[in-house]
């Protein structure tokens, strides 16, 4: 089973938009998905609310909730807890359930809030690779070092796991002249940690979120669509 | 001594990009401002970080650090000990400290991280007001409602601190129509709690952020500054 966690403890970068369109992605092309949400936000379970199916097939664990073919969700722990911040994980019973999904599920794919607290690290231990999505901004950049060095520590403590798979730039105006710029910054800076694709903005990516459906349902023909496409593509074979 | 502090758990919403802007916008309208960076990101310190005058007068105390006539910083603790999560935050000595400053510092803004654990309650325990900017977007109005009862809860365990002045819209791109949309359901759901000042998308802001200038010096006449200069009179007079 590959797992991947989407981390980055800037806020509002595109964590939950990569997790639910990697994970609709590898489903299309035919994986079977577990997409996890591991943020007590829960926006990654209220943004596939419009899709889930009381007539699709159970999945192979009860807490799991299916979305669509070969897509199942594993609903946020958080809900009424988060209010007062009580929301606790508990990492060894995470790691006994993703274990027993094995052979069941092809792709794992994990969504995290913004931050490196208990559920940020419960994300990384869970996981192999780790995809780092970055606005091509200012404060994107400022974090990212912190965000790399988390990863190294990450490493060490959790060997196997938390391997960075790349850096993935989102949101990207072309208007912007600063995003142009922070894009050759990043791949002079990132050398071979930058993925390929880069995700546009695509207003098509807010007004799917509000349906409650992946993008690839909602408008599959948008520059959104397109683009987390290309991601899938680019991840699907290493 | 008028205390705001922005607060939302959503990641990305504009916190920081308003408290620099109010605080600077309060200095120019002739107070004396206090800019307290509470996310150990520390974002608010480096993006006005091309502001920072050596010969500017030093603070009524040390830790301040001049930015701009009339406008301290009082920097993020966060730095080093954030990788690990160990930046603690020692709220009875920074309300001391707060406390000091009556009848020196005029306003005291004050930035968050995005969530409500010991560095977000920390700010709200400092402030007689709150500040809540939202995206208008789907994941932003999901986590509204858990917003506003968490600001509810802050009003009974901290008697007189954590008054909701209003809910910001940010990041409006009037080419979306989800955005009209959600304007039209913010102001039909939240009545009175709405401000008036909406504040557009304009990548003047983001620029400006990337020279570590507010963009009242970076870009005066662009729509974003014209937006937070609304938003400053908006607010200064109560
Ligand atoms: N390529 C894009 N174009 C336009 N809007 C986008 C794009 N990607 C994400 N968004 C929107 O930007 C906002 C932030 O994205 P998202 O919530 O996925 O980020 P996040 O990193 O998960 O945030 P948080 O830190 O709160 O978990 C959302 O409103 C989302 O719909
Ligand atoms: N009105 C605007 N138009 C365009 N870009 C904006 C606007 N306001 C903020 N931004 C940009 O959006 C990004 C997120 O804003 P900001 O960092 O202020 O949000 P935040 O809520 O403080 O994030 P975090 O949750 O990580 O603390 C930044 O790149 C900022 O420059
Ligand atoms: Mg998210
Ligand atoms: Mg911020």
């Amino acid at each position: 089973m590959r797992s991947i966690v989407l981390a980055n403890q800037k806020g509002g970068v595109g964590k939950t938009t990569t997790a639910i369109h990697l994970a609709h992605g590898f489903a299309l092309a035919g994986r079977r998905v577990l997409l996890m949400d591991l943020d007590p936000q829960g926006n990654a379970s209220v943004a596939v609310q419009g899709m889930l199916s009381e007539d699709a097939p159970k999945g192979p664990h009860e807490w799991m909730v299916p979305v669509a073919e070969r897509l199942w969700l594993l609903p946020s722990a958080g809900g009424e807890a988060v209010q007062s911040g009580e929301a606790t994980i508990d990492t060894g019973r995470l790691q006994a359930f993703v274990a027993g999904l094995e052979g069941e599920i092809d792709v794992l794919i994990v969504d995290c809030p913004p931050r490196m607290d208990e559920w940020g690290w419960a994300g990384i231990q869970l996981c192999e690779e780790v995809i780092v999505p970055v606005q091509a901004e200012f404060f994107s950049m400022h974090g990212l070092s912190q965000m790399m060095s988390s990863l190294e520590q990450a490493a060490k403590r959790y060997p196997g796991k938390g391997k960075l798979r790349g850096v993935l730039p989102t949101m990207v105006d072309t208007n912007e002249a600063v995003a142009k710029e922070i894009l050759e910054d990043l791949s002079h800076n990132l050398k071979g940690l930058l993925l390929n694709t880069v995700i546009f903005r695509d207003s098509c990516l807010v007004e799917a979120a509000s349906h409650g459906q992946s993008v690839f349902v909602h408008s599959p023909w948008s520059k959104g669509a397109l683009c987390y496409t290309e991601l899938v593509q680019e991840i699907i074979d290493g």
